[in-house]
């Protein structure tokens, strides 16, 4: 599906439907965790999230349309954030807490067992309570996620890149989840006048989301470092890929 | 990311 071809809404009813499942746990250890317990459930849950990520990120219009090399490009940049943003949305109603599946809820105070944890929660907790404060509703959310995945790294967009064609489909799949976000606030019935404030509230969001993302990286692989936790299959690509880019 | 490739390129649900 091209996405010039979609309007704004079929697009975003194309999101709708991408939507991954809600994933569980299943097997979590009993509390009070552990530091190992802890990290061994965060990092279960998040492999299991990888690979329906993948399958949400081909169903976005025009992403397999791209480059394979831009697509593993943009993925390995923005999993973490991905992964914190569908998190933040589990827990907006639910102040206080981190819903990271429907079998995983934490509270704040949980994360003092892993030492450097603590920090990152708070980040997602306030975020999650801008989200809040926002009122997000659920079609924003859906374009905001699409787009921290279709900006979520620089080269493939840049003039120069090894992919000229890639590029240029990259570039009007940005202007498709533009239009979609626009079009989504314009519905909600906003007056005219706030409605780029909206779009520029929801906007600046993701740079926080990208801050906590890039500081649980750091946390993940230190803990792998240590020993921890061991990390493997495709969270063990994906957080090798991610920390190789940076050096 | 031989993981991350395979996913992508395989047209499985």
């Amino acid at each position: 599906i091209y996405p010039n071809a979609l309007s704004p809404e079929q697009f975003v009813i194309t999101l709708i439907e991408a939507e991954p499942p809600n994933v569980l746990l299943m097997n979590r250890p009993k509390k009070p965790f552990t530091e190992a317990s802890m990290m061994m459930s965060l990092t279960k849950l998040a492999d299991k999230e990888l690979v329906h990520m993948i399958g949400w990120a081909k169903k976005i219009p025009g992403f397999v349309e791209l480059s394979l090399f831009d697509q593993v490009r943009l993925l390995e940049s923005c999993w973490l954030e991905i992964l914190m943003v569908g998190l933040m949305w589990r827990s907006i109603e639910h102040p206080g807490k981190l819903i990271f599946a429907a079998d995983l809820i934490l509270d704040r105070d949980e994360g003092k067992c892993v030492e450097g944890i603590l920090e990152i929660f708070d980040m997602l907790l306030a975020t999650t309570s801008r989200l809040r404060d926002l009122k997000l509703q659920h079609k924003e959310y859906l374009c905001l996620k699409a787009m921290i995945l279709l900006n979520a790294n620089m080269f493939p967009l840049a003039m120069g890149s090894n992919d000229p064609d890639s590029s240029v489909k990259l570039r009007h799949l940005l202007n498709a989840i533009t239009d979609a976000l626009v079009w989504v606030i314009a519905k909600s019935g906003l007056p005219y006048r706030q409605q780029s404030n909206r779009l520029a509230n929801l906007l600046m969001l993701l740079s926080h989301v990208r801050h906590a993302s890039n500081k649980g990286m750091e946390h993940l692989l230190s803990m792998r470092c240590k020993n921890v936790v061991p990390v493997y299959d495709l969270l063990l690509e994906m957080l090798n890929a991610n920390t190789l880019q940076d050096h | 990311s031989h993981k991350l490739v395979q996913l992508l390129a395989t047209t499985a649900e």
